[in-house]
Formats: structure tokens, C-alpha cells, sequence
């Protein structure tokens, strides 16, 4: 109903806004309506100002800032709204170290609310993780899981 | 609730029993290329009920079940189960709100006969559906990132970013 | 031929004159996120005639040109130009089989007006296309993958990936 | 012309061999017409056979196993027909340790018959590149260039 898509829009921007501040530091995202008078249809547009940068439109983002917007605002829903799981496949991919490390601090927080299972080929991130399990095909063709040991 | 425990038999490329335990907090999956890690979500999507075989990388649902190698046949079945604990201070849906914990499994034959059974009693698809509403896990939700989608969001068009939002209502 | 200097000008996020040397070999472009990489890639395609837009990641061309900062107004040109070295045992196509070097720029500024130069003379587009014809780094060629764009070709359909090969023919 | 297309392709497809063996150790990479009466129209097929498992569609590859057969055929056509200079933009991306290690060995092979620009966040990528480029945003929105050390 359009009170409560109200209701979760406002809390979901307040969110946003905090955590993209923490992945973005000194940078501001912002959640808009496209069409305010029409709650039931409305889109959600993005718009971020970087450090030092001019106000742009997402598209102009580089791969690496596109993940991280994204992943802001996925965070910043969970949030709002814990949810059983959050499975994340890779997403840190495209991080540079220094950003691999400010999502590793806030996926740790993230955790605090909902159980995050996170596959990934980063030291960084496997190093903020309470559990590792790893997946190997010693007979071709057939996975198997084994105990990984950091170091 | 909370994800506590993931089985696959059968599914994709774990022909053997597979169990994982999570214990709250992270838990990483790592491994080289091509050894099943995105099969392992792809494992946690079908059990829950995703119909799209795309979205499953295959072309025929029936490639969900392990094709076989060169040392071994093909299987006849592939199983996913899934068992969710309560949280503190959260029940679950009606009517499983007196459970400590629920199971949800799925089960796919070669014939093509599929069964979905929540703790253990055989169901319908709309039931598996209808117990993961509104918690973000659905096959649609915000909670399941596929290998190298993560920046869709971004690139999504505002009348889809709304749906997001949506299932969080 | 050889690429041995590319010169950037208020191409992109590049304000400033920017000369890099490729001394032969393997030449890594590194650096945090949104630092400028992919525009350095975006730039050689540009200079070489690339005329869609969106795989220049823009809506208008226009954008192409240094858009201004907090600290600094926006620039009324952008300019890149590309410098190409004989390898032993090959010449450039004609009219330049006699040159040592050859170099291709291209100038857009904020009115519209664009321009096309090899050898410091203003040319045609189709020049400059003609001059990179078959050698694999055209703007559809194979020489240049984009960011997060590799596994393209093993997911084109076959027809498409037919067009690769025959770049090459 | 019918002539060159089949030429090309039978030279590309026995390089396409070699270098898939090179990237994939005991696996076997084929290229294939889908329409060999038609030379003018046919499409080009990639059947893969990796180590221990059955032949199958390249569809059904993992993410990381794509990139590398990709870069199997971009590599296979460059060591036929050497370009100008071959531009990838963090191709490696997908791929684990191991993998970034053999992609950056047979790099260096193709660097001998083409210029090869590298854009990578991986350490592995940058030991192999003779010459480093740093770009930074000292001064936020402008690029500037940097020399870089490795260590
Ligand atoms: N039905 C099936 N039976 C047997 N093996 C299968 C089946 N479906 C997929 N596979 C195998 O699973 C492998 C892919 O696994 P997956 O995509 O999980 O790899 P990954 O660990 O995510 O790798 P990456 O790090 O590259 O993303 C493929 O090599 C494929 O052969
Ligand atoms: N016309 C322009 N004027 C000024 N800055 C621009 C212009 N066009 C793009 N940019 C800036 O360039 C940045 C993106 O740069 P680029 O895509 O090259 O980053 P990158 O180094 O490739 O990063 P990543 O490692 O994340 O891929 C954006 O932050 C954007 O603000
Ligand atoms: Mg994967
Ligand atoms: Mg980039």
C-alpha cells in the first residue's frame, strides 16, 4: 500500500545516506522519488556527490564506485529490514585493497543483524569472516568441502 | 528466522552429501575457479523455489541434477534442504509460529517428478513461496547477489530499484 | 605498427596534459577506484573514431570533455592524440608506407565542432578508419576489451563471435 | 572472401588449441562451425573439455572459467594476426591466484608480438608488466599520472 512503501522509502533513504557515507568517506548518496505525487508507481532514482566531484548521475560511476553504491544500498536495506541470509557472490571483485577493506568493517555490522555468507577470492575479506569453508574438486569433476586455514 | 544448516546431495556438481553448519556472523566460501561455489547459491535460490532455469545457468531444470564425469555416472536426483532456526524475539509464519526450527527441502528426479516438503511434509511450491514472503530471501529479493551482478543495481532503471525497496516493505 | 605515445587533454577526468610512453612489453595502468583508469582506455578508443556514445559510458559526446570539478570550471575542449611507431619488417598502409612514425589525433570541442588530424593534416573519420582497417583495434575490433566485458565473447552467440575472427582475416 | 575466412579460422582454431591447453593444464578447447557448407554466414562454436569433467556448453562455465576461455581465443587471434597493441581493461578480475598467475606467464608471450596495456588491481598482473603506471586524484576530479613502485 502506498503508506507503507512510504514508510520503508523514508527509512531506506535515512539508511542509505549513513552507510554510503562510511563506504564513500567524504562522498554523499541520496535516494529520490521520480515521481512523488505517485507513491504506488513511482521509480527510486540515486544520485552521489564524490569528493571533490561535480553531482552525477550513477551511470558516470567507474566499475569499482558502482559496486560499492550498490552494495550501500543493499546494506542499508538490510538494515532497515534484517533478513534471514544475505548471500553476496563475488562482489568485491572490482574493489580496489582500500575499498575491499571498508566493506570487509561494514560487513562485519552487517553480520550483527543477519547471517551473511559471502564467496569471495579476497584475503581481506576471508580475514573479516568468522567461518571459512572451502571447495576444492580433488576427483575432477566432483566438489568436496574441506577446512581452510587462514594462513 | 536464521539460515542454520544448507544440505545438497546430487545438485550441480556435489554428487556427495554435502552439510554446512553457520554459525552466525561471516562465513566465507573460497576455492579456485569452477569448483561450485556459485553452485552452492545456486543450490540455496532452487531450494526456495526459483523457477527460472536462466537464472540457474542451464537450459533444462533437469541440469540441476550432477551430469556425471568421467570416473562417475550420472545421478538420478539432486536434494537441497535448508534448515532455518528462530530468532530471538521473532516467530515464524503461521503456521509454524510454535517451531524452534523448519525445514525446507526440494527434490528433483531425472523423470522431471519434483517434490517440495517442509518439514517433511510433501508441499506446494506456493507454500515454500508464501513462507519466504517479505523476508528478502524470495527468488526476487534484495538478499541474494548473483557472481557479477552486484553493480545491476546500480544500472537498473528507477522503476526497478523501486522493486527492491518494495520487497522490504 | 606499434603504439608508442598517447597524449591526453581534457579528455574525461585528464584536466591536465597528460603523456604516457610505452616503452614496449607490458605497461600496467594501476590505481584506486574511479582514479581514471577505464578513461585512459575510453580515450584510445575515441581517438581511433569510436562514435557510439554509450560504450563510451555517456549519453551525449559532449561528456567526453573535462565537466569541471568543486575546484575547477569545466574545460572547453578535449583532445587525445595517438602516436604510432613502424615495427621492423612492416609499413603503414598507403599513403604513409614512407613514415617512421604516424600520428592520429582528435579534437571535439563544447559547440560540437570535431575534428580529425593524421600527421597534424585535418582529415575525414572514414581516413582515420580506413588507416586502422584490419589491424584488430578498431573500434569493434579485438585488440581492446572493455571493463567487466572479457566473458562477452564466450557468452555471444556464435554468429557474433564469427565477426572476431574475421577482424583477424 | 570464402578463402580468407577459412584460412583465418583453420590458423586461429590451431592456435586457439595450444593456447587453451597453456591456460587450462589438461583441458582441451575446440573451436567449431556451426554451418561448415556456408563459409560466408557460419557462426564459430567453443566446445570445452576440462580436466575430468564431460564435455560441455561454454554456457555452463563458471565465472571465472569463462574469462580464461575468453582470453584463450583473444590471445589465440593476437598470436596469429599481432595487433597495434592489445588493451585489457581488469580482465582478471574473476580469477583466482592461480589462474592470474598462468594468464600473466603467457601475457608476457604475447607481449612479444604486440603492445600490451594492462588496467589490473592484482599484484600478480603488475609483476609481469615491465612498466607501471599509476593514475591517482591528488586533486579530487583530476587525474593526474604517478610513478609507481611495486613494493
Ligand atoms: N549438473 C552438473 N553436474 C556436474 N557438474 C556441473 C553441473 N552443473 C555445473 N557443473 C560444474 O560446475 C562448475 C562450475 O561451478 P561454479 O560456477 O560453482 O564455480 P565457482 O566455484 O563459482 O568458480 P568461479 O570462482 O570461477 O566463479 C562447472 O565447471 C561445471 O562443470
Ligand atoms: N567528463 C568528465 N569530466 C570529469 N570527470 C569525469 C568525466 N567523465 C568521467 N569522469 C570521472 O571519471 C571517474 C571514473 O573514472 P574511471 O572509470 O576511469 O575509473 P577507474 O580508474 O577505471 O576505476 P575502477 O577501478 O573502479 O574501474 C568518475 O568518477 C567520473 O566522475
Ligand atoms: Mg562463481
Ligand atoms: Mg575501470
Amino acid at each position: 500500500s502506498r503508506e507503507r512503501f512510504a514508510e520503508t522509502y523514508q527509512a531506506v533513504s535515512r539508511s542509505f545516506r549513513h552507510v554510503f557515507a562510511r563506504l564513500f568517506p567524504g562522498g554523499k548518496g541520496e535516494l529520490l522519488l521520480t515521481d512523488e505525487e505517485n507513491l504506488l508507481e513511482t521509480g527510486v532514482d540515486m544520485e552521489i556527490r564524490l569528493p571533490g566531484k561535480r553531482l552525477q548521475n550513477v551511470g558516470l560511476l567507474s566499475g569499482g564506485e558502482k559496486s560499492l553504491a550498490a552494495l550501500a544500498l543493499i546494506m542499508a536495506i538490510v538494515f532497515y529490514k534484517p533478513t534471514p541470509f544475505l548471500v553476496l557472490d563475488e562482489v568485491d571483485a572490482a574493489l580496489d585493497d582500500g575499498n575491499v577493506g571498508l566493506f570487509a568493517d561494514l560487513l562485519k555490522e552487517v553480520a550483527a543483524v543477519s547471517q551473511v555468507i559471502v564467496v569471495t577470492h579476497n584475503k581481506r575479506t576471508m580475514e573479516a569472516a568468522g567461518h571459512l569453508y572451502g571447495v576444492t574438486m580433488e576427483s575432477k569433476g566432483v566438489s568436496k568441502i574441506v577446512a581452510v586455514d587462514l594462513n | 528466522m536464521i539460515l542454520k544448516r544448507l544440505e545438497i546431495v546430487g545438485f550441480k556438481s556435489f554428487r556427495d552429501r554435502l552439510v554446512l553448519d553457520f554459525p552466525g556472523g561471516i562465513s566465507a566460501i573460497v576455492g579456485p575457479n569452477g569448483c561450485g561455489k556459485s553452485n552452492i547459491v545456486d543450490a540455496m535460490r532452487w531450494v526456495m523455489g526459483e523457477q527460472r532455469v536462466r537464472s540457474l545457468r542451464s537450459t533444462k531444470m533437469e541440469e540441476v541434477i550432477f551430469a556425471g564425469t568421467q570416473d562417475y555416472p550420472p545421478m538420478g536426483m539432486a536434494e537441497v534442504t535448508m534448515i532455518l532456526a528462530r530468532r530471538e524475539g521473532f516467530t515464524f509464519p503461521e503456521p509454524y509460529a510454535s517451531c524452534e526450527e523448519v525445514t525446507v527441502s526440494r527434490r528433483l528426479f531425472r523423470d522431471g517428478e519434483s517434490l517440495y516438503a517442509i518439514n517433511g511434509v510433501p508441499c506446494r511450491l506456493l507454500d515454500v513461496r508464501e513462507f519466504f514472503m517479505g523476508t528478502g530471501v524470495g527468488s526476487r529479493g534484495y538478499a541474494i547477489i548473483e557472481q557479477s551482478s552486484v553493480a545491476d543495481l546500480v544500472e537498473a532503471r528507477p522503476e526497478d530499484r523501486r522493486v527492491f525497496i518494495e520487497e522490504a516493505a
